[in-house]
């Protein structure tokens, strides 16, 4: 139960030994809480018969309360140092996992998650996030980026075009279309983490110092707004599995967007892999 | 011409609002990821027949793409004990590109040793990492990976770089992969 770390000489990340979670990470003099987990908003059920009752779906997100469940403490954890990477693999039960690593002395955190076939036999829709806390003074703000080109801040439960009388639905108002990155700034502080997506994905910031994105769903109903039918995959007997990676940064604010650019466009031009066979002697080869 | 326009096509489709933001009935998506498989297969005869030109040995190499990568299966990785690995950088700028490529386990089960060789015939640090459980169950999957060797490839700006691939006896600049499972009270 002793507390273990992940590092690579640029950048150190701790997990709880007891919980098995992270809980914080370091790089270049900056030190923070640091929890990740992944969780699932129960999908609204509703019957679609007025808006108050509209369930989740294709179009729209709209989880059953506020607050995400826990699938619980990884069942399986296990830690490996290599020369190249540094890996854990942990596991939540029999259909969520996810690899933490880190490569040679890149300062990117990367966060790779296999979510599937979600379970639907308990007649509940889930949507699963990947949700990231630091103890960062935020005020209610956070930045998504608009098709990876500027940053726009969205502060919660505010809209720059109108006036925003109560919002009723707290976590699916405050969701945002993610391109390729979002982050959180502690003007205070100093710092930015930065979180990258190698898809466009939904994403928001519910509480102070949070981030979360949605990465896999399987909602039981129609939302009624023109699919006409539920976002579940029975045509494919099990389900689907969605498999991707996210990748978190922490840096001082004004060395963040470089750094950013560059590692999107590193995620977006990603090396074409050909394979041959071959009998050349390495010397031919050379 | 007619390959690439094939491509060109099924982006055309593919940019329909459904198509983008996953609001299409399943059969509907099921054919986008069909037409997008077969604008692949379409594009890659040019893409390898534009590498071979490139590549002074370019001819004799019969090279194959990995379509399963994103859940470690490749055949050709996995069935020959020698292989080329080719990767082409589409970014104007040199980078380090961590290379994960899947292997099959030894002969007893445990982790395979193999030697990777740049194009100056420089070994490079590689590690053979397990496959995640979940992955090798992933439905479909029908891949006798379990591992996957890790190395960083330095690679050019928009170009190619080569690497030798070779099983070993023994490991050299392999380094010893520690593995610790965390274990709860129970």
């Amino acid at each position: 139960t002793a507390d273990f770390t992940l590092s690579n000489g640029e950048v150190s990340v701790t997990f709880n030994g007891k919980t098995r979670t992270t809980k914080g990470m370091k790089r270049n003099g900056m030190k923070r809480e640091f929890t990740q987990e992944l969780l699932y908003y129960i999908s609204m059920e509703g019957n679609n018969s007025a808006a108050g009752f509209r369930a989740s779906g294709a179009y729209i997100f709209r989880p059953n309360g506020k607050d995400p469940v826990s699938p619980g403490e990884p069942t399986r954890t296990i830690v490996y140092r290599g020369d190249v990477v540094e890996e854990v693999h942990q596991e939540y039960g029999n259909w969520l996992s996810q690899v933490t690593r880190l490569y040679g002395s890149s300062p990117w955190l990367e966060m790779k998650w296999l979510v599937g076939p979600i379970p639907f036999q308990d007649g509940v829709g889930k949507e699963v996030i990947n949700r990231m806390h630091l103890d960062m003074a935020t005020g209610g703000k956070f930045h998504t980026d608009s098709n990876g080109r500027e940053s726009l801040t969205r502060t919660r439960d505010k809209r720059d075009s109108f006036t925003l009388g109560e919002e009723y639905e707290s976590v699916a108002g405050n969701y945002y279309p993610i391109n390729s990155r979002l982050f959180l700034r502690d003007e205070g502080q100093g710092t930015q983490f930065t979180v990258l997506t190698d898809r466009a994905q939904g994403g928001g910031s519910i509480h102070d110092g949070e981030l979360e994105l949605m990465i896999h769903r399987r909602c039981l109903r129609d939302d009624a707004f023109g699919v006409g039918e539920a976002l579940n995959e029975t045509a494919h007997g099990e389900g689907l599995v969605a498999s991707g990676s996210h990748y978190a940064l922490l840096s001082e604010v004004n060395e963040g967007m470089d750094m950013i650019k560059e590692e999107e466009k590193r995620i977006f031009y990603e090396p074409l892999a050909v394979f041959s066979p071959t009998t050349m002697t390495l010397q031919d080869f050379t | 011409e007619e390959n690439l326009s094939q491509m060109r096509q099924v982006m055309g489709v593919n940019m329909h609002h459904d198509a983008v933001t996953g609001t299409a009935k399943q059969h509907v998506t099921d054919d986008y990821y069909r037409l997008i498989s077969l604008g692949l297969d379409a594009t890659w005869p040019v893409v390898r027949d534009a590498l071979k030109s490139m590549m002074e040995a370019g001819q004799t190499l019969e090279m194959s793409r990995c379509p399963f990568l994103n859940i470690s299966w490749c055949e050709v990785s996995e069935r020959e004990n020698t292989l080329i690995l080719t990767l082409y950088n589409p970014l104007g700028r040199p980078r380090s590109h961590p290379a994960r490529v899947p292997v099959p386990a030894s002969e007893n089960g445990d982790a395979p040793a193999y030697r990777v060789y740049d194009h100056t015939g420089a070994e490079q640090t590689v590690d053979v990492m397990p496959i995640p459980s979940p992955v090798l169950t992933v439905p479909g999957r029908s891949s006798s990976a379990k591992f996957e060797l890790v190395f960083l490839a330095s690679l050019p700006p928009m170009g190619f770089a080569n690497f030798y691939i070779t099983r070993a006896d023994s490991k050299s600049k392999s380094g010893d992969l520690q593995e610790t499972e965390v274990m709860d009270d129970n």
